[in-house]
């Protein structure tokens, strides 16, 4: 099953902060708003795998409550560790 | 154990014993400046338990960790975003430029020994915060300290210890803590012990005893050795030959100076005589000879002997040039010949420092080079060497000119001395 797209007003807060920690790289001024939901899917499960909470790849409440909570400011997937593209798809070469 | 390998960046530091300041602090803070101080001092430490590293506060302006409290964007690609959401961060020990950089949103609550939703927990950030400072990154783990989210206090800064997977983190970083029986402490034979932590919060015992080198008026100024002691209570900050203080914190005088009373409220005057290099102490109407740190036999003994009043006196300075040691009480001063041991004929006169200072002085200095400065309460007066005239541009702020602080000095310098 798919899942369900979240509503417009989470949907970039979400993404600004998968991308601020990490979980996302940072957007492609070339491709600009293309980030797919496959990708903020995948970084939404690996952000819940790292907080410990259930992988549901939406930002469901739970999701959503911890990335309201206070935090470091520091990522949690170091700029070095984050894949360099995915199926040729999501991080293009330039 | 995959898991564990993640979590260290894979830098260190090079060196094993680090320095840390407290650049700045909150504008608006709950917390005293000796308490964030307090809790760094506990937050490093937890580390070097579990490691072979050592941790000491240093005055001067660099640091190997330099914590500041900042608002908003400062400038390092981490802005700040008020009250919730980012309140702190630091720099990796391979970051060639941010290096030890640790920095607090002046814009939370921060808090100790407060309830979860009152603020934010000093302690617990800073712990984290110098994880990163070490080499560590974020952990996934839910009992870590460098798990990325807040999640309220950690307890007692004093018991505090860490979780294991945090402990094999940092020893795969800088190896295990072994002591050898021959191994020192970890602490200056200078400084007093760290301020403790006591349960009734906000109070802390260290703000009670320690006078803050920020606010307060000093009791006598002394060089030593090339060194300049400024006296206040029952403690002293030393300054090196570049003016810079060894700890933000001072040190007990009776701990350095074998055989000052512990009970010794505070000195009066203390100076270095010249012709011996023995350094005398002046408190009411005793004094004490020391040879370097360690009382001569015979003492206290009688201000009288000098031919001193038996009050005591306000101030005193011994100057190399000529040989002579100038005393001061209220409005008169003595001139105190070292070479013949007697007080000069005449003695005492009226102060040259009458009409140009407000009597009496807390203390005076003569400098390395000659210069002499005069100190009452919170500011500082430099003399011309020979005539005792004022020089132009005084007075000036002892607690920004000498003691290192930098920042807004309390109570406003406008506010009566």
């Amino acid at each position: 099953a798919r899942p369900v797209p979240t509503p417009a007003d989470e949907s970039g807060e979400v993404v600004a902060w998968l991308t601020q920690y990490g979980y996302l790289p940072p957007a492609d001024p070339v491709t600009g708003q293309l980030q797919t939901w496959e990708a903020v899917t995948n970084a939404i499960r690996v952000m819940q795998r790292f907080a410990g909470i259930p992988e549901t790849g939406i930002p469901d409440d739970a999701t959503l409550a911890l990335i309201r909570m206070p935090r470091c400011s520091l990522p949690d997937v170091l700029p070095e560790k984050l894949p360099k593209r995915k199926n040729g798809r999501l991080w293009r070469k330039r | 154990r995959k898991s564990r390998g993640r979590r260290s960046v894979g830098l260190a530091w090079t060196k094993r014993n680090i320095s840390w300041k407290v650049k700045t602090y909150p504008r608006e803070a709950q917390l005293s400046r000796e308490t964030i101080r307090a809790l760094t001092h506990y937050a490093l430490k937890v580390w070097s338990e579990a490691a072979p590293l050592t941790f000491h506060e240093v005055g001067g302006p660099s640091a190997d960790i330099s914590v500041e409290f900042l608002r908003l964007d400062h400038q390092d690609g981490y802005p700040f975003d008020g009250p919730g959401g980012m309140v702190a961060h630091a720099f990796f020990p391979g970051d060639p430029q941010r290096a030890g950089h640790v920095h607090f949103d002046s814009d939370e609550d921060w808090t100790f020994r407060s309830p979860d939703d009152y603020g934010t927990d000093l302690f617990a950030v800073a712990v984290h915060e110098f994880g990163h400072s070490l080499g560590l990154a974020h952990s996934p783990s839910k009992h870590s300290i460098m798990r990325p989210y807040y999640q309220g206090p950690v307890g007692d800064p004093l018991q505090y210890q860490l979780q294991a997977d945090d402990h094999v983190d940092i020893q795969r970083l800088y190896g295990s803590r072994v002591l050898h029986s021959t191994e020192k402490p970890e602490a200056s034979s200078l400084l007093p012990d760290p301020p403790s932590l006591p349960h009734d919060f906000p109070a802390l015992r260290s703000e009670k005893e320690f006078p803050d080198r920020c606010s307060s008026s000093i009791d006598a100024v002394a060089q030593i050795r090339g060194e300049t002691f400024f006296f206040k209570g029952q403690y002293f900050w030393r300054l090196t030959h570049g003016r810079h203080l060894t700890s933000l914190r001072p040190a007990l005088s009776a701990a350095f100076w074998r055989g000052l009373p512990r009970s010794l409220g505070k000195v009066d005057a203390v100076y270095e005589r010249h012709t011996d290099h023995r350094i005398l102490f002046f408190s009411g109407p005793l004094y004490w000879v020391f040879k370097d740190n360690g009382v001569e036999e015979g003492f206290p003994r009688p201000v009288t002997d000098f031919g001193l009043p038996q009050g005591g006196v306000d101030a005193a300075f011994s100057r190399p040039h000529d040989r002579k040691t100038y005393f001061f009480k209220g409005g008169l001063q003595w001139s105190y010949d070292e070479a013949t041991g007697r007080m000069d004929e005449g003695s005492p006169t009226h102060t040259a420092l009458r009409g140009q200072l407000p009597t009496p002085v807390d203390d005076m200095l003569s400098g390395s080079d000659g210069e002499v400065y005069a100190f009452k309460g919170r500011q500082y007066w430099k003399l011309e060497r020979h005539s005792l005239k004022l020089e132009t541009g005084y007075p000036r702020s002892i607690a920004r000119d000498w003691l290192d602080c930098s920042g807004e000095l309390y109570p406003p310098p406008s506010a009566p001395t």
